[in-house]
Order: structure tokens, then sequence, then C-alpha cells
């Protein structure tokens, strides 16, 4: 068998007896439309980098995924992005971090790859860029859904239960936080 | 986290990788998906890959960098290679998985979770989509 297009969509602590039936079919089908998407590029004579985008938007696009809509949140109830690519041929690469206003992160680390000498631009300077290349920019809030700001306030419930434990715990605790059942989203 | 590896009818391989970070995070942390070697990396001459896990630790292990090192210079398979590294990764505490795919359309979809959201597609349209381990 020869692949032309591969995708995933987070891995974790994703167990078939948590995962409902619909739920098993909407992840299915939405990886289903990436691959469909991505593929058709190829189909049709398109660049492995225009396949690449096209597949990811699909999955930023869908709530179900912690990338663009439906990202997890910050402990300060923000959506922080990230995204990179990177081209085979040319070794030519691109990349955004701490993005809050890009609609599909993807492309604007295409624009930096494609459109700037620079490889990675991150927070407010990345979104006068992508702003400035003609991107699809958003209000933050279009990133906003209910199940992910639920994940965060259990999150920050568990931090301040760990935080007391901590507390009388004779190790320093580190600053930072990491939730191991959140942490893919 | 979200990612994507294409060979298009050039035989060139591109890859991507987009992610929303992880919950509850502060202080401006930044997980291994958008830096370039860690989270993802592609070269036509070995594969593209793209990863999904504990950032710390994908950083730390330069994950999808170290995979092509191993494809260029000791000849490793691509299963071989992805091994390997998820393993170090794996003895440092640290969790996830990834997708490759190099010039020759050979795929794997490596993980140390429960389970990872995957898919992919052959030359003539084949879809084939997993969930669980």
């Amino acid at each position: 068998k020869k692949y032309v297009l591969v995708v995933h969509g987070g891995a974790g602590t994703i167990l078939k007896k948590n995962m409902t039936a619909e739920k098993e079919k909407a992840y299915t089908e939405a990886l289903t439309q990436a691959l469909q998407a991505g593929y058709n590029v190829i189909k049709n004579g398109g660049a492995s980098l225009d396949a690449v985008e096209a597949a990811i938007h699909v999955l930023e696009d869908n709530p179900l995924f912690n990338a663009g809509k439906g990202a997890v949140f910050t402990h300060d109830g923000r959506n922080e992005l990230d995204a990179s690519i990177m081209d085979g041929k040319t070794l030519k690469a691109g990349a955004v971090a701490g993005v809050t206003t890009i609609r599909n992160p993807i492309t604007a680390a295409r624009a930096v790859m494609d459109r700037s000498e620079h490889v990675m631009m991150v927070g407010k300077g990345a979104e006068i860029f992508a702003k400035e290349a003609g991107l699809t920019i958003v209000d933050p809030k279009y990133f906003w859904t209910k199940e992910r700001w639920k994940g965060l306030q259990e999150a920050i419930k568990e931090d301040s239960v760990k935080a007391v434990l901590d507390h009388n715990s004779k190790t320093t605790s580190k600053l930072g936080t990491i939730n191991r059942d959140y942490k893919f989203g | 986290t979200v990612g994507c590896v294409a060979l298009d009818n050039a035989g060139n391989l591109a890859a991507g990788t987009s992610t929303g970070g992880m919950t509850n995070k502060k202080y401006g942390r930044v997980g291994d998906s958008p830096i370039i070697g860690a989270g993802t990396y592609c070269d036509n001459r070995t594969a593209g890959i793209s990863c999904t896990g504990w950032g710390e630790f994908f950083i730390r292990n330069v994950v999808a960098k170290t995979i092509c090192d191993l494809i260029a210079y000791k000849g490793y398979s691509i299963e071989q290679a992805s091994k390997e590294v998820l393993d170090n990764v794996g003895a440092m505490g640290g969790d996830g998985g990834l997708i490759i795919l190099d010039k020759n359309g050979n795929m794997a979809m490596p993980f140390n979770t429960e389970g990872m959201y995957r898919g992919a597609v052959t030359a003539d349209g084949k879809i084939e989509v997993q969930i669980y381990k």
C-alpha cells in the first residue's frame, strides 16, 4: 500500500469505555473529512503543503479537537494557539506560537514560511504579521467552547487541591501546571 | 493537538501541526507543536513527522528531527526510528504519539498512550480511521 496522507487529532487518555457511540462517530467523521480534504488536493495534482493545510483546516475548525476552535484554555481563561509547518523539498519551515486572534494558525505558520525571512513568530507580533498578510482575524471569543471551559474549571479545582497538598509537603512545588488528564484537551 | 503529513504526486513531503496547548497552562508555556525539530519535521530524503504529546518531553528529546536522523544516518526504517525515540520519551516519563510518512508512501502512527485519534489515505483513495489502541 502506498499512503499519501496521514492525520492525527491528538493522543492521550482515550478509552472506549469513556466514549459514547455518537462521540466516536463524530470523531471518525471529522478525521475522515480531514483525510478527504487533503486527498482531494493530492488527487488534483496539488502540492503536499496545500494538502497539509487543507486537512488541518478541517481539524482546526472542528471543536472536537484541541486546535483552533475548541482549543483548551490557559489558566487565565484565554486560548493561546501554536502551529508549525515544514516543506520536505526545500527544508523551509514556518511557525507561530501564543496567538489568540488568528482563525487558522496553520495558515499563519505557512505565511511565516512563505512570506517572511523568519521561521518562528510569537504573540502580538505574529498577530500583526498575520493581519498584514491578509489572514482571517477573529475575536478571541470565536475559539470558546463550553466543554473546554468546563475542563479548565475542573483543572483549576484540581490545581487548588494539589496546591494545598503541596503546601503541606516538604518538597517545594514547581511553578506552572501539567494537568495529566486534560493535557491533550 | 492535530497534525498532518502529505506526499504529493511530485514526490514532495510536507508536515504540519496545530494545537491549543495544555489546559490551565500559565506563564506563556509553549509545547513542542510549534518547535521545528520537536513537534514537526519534514525532509524528502527521510520522512515527514507530526507529534502530539507531553510537549516538555518531546522538546527535550527533539523527537521529530531525531527520528529523521536515525533514518538518514543509521538507515533505520520509519517504524524502528519512531519506536526508539518514543521509547526514550516514555523512559523519561513522557507520553504521546506521532504520525510519520516517507517518500515511498510508507506510514506509521505509533503512540504510548491509551489512544490516539488518527487516520490515513492511500494513493487510490482508501481511507482508514482509528481511535483506540
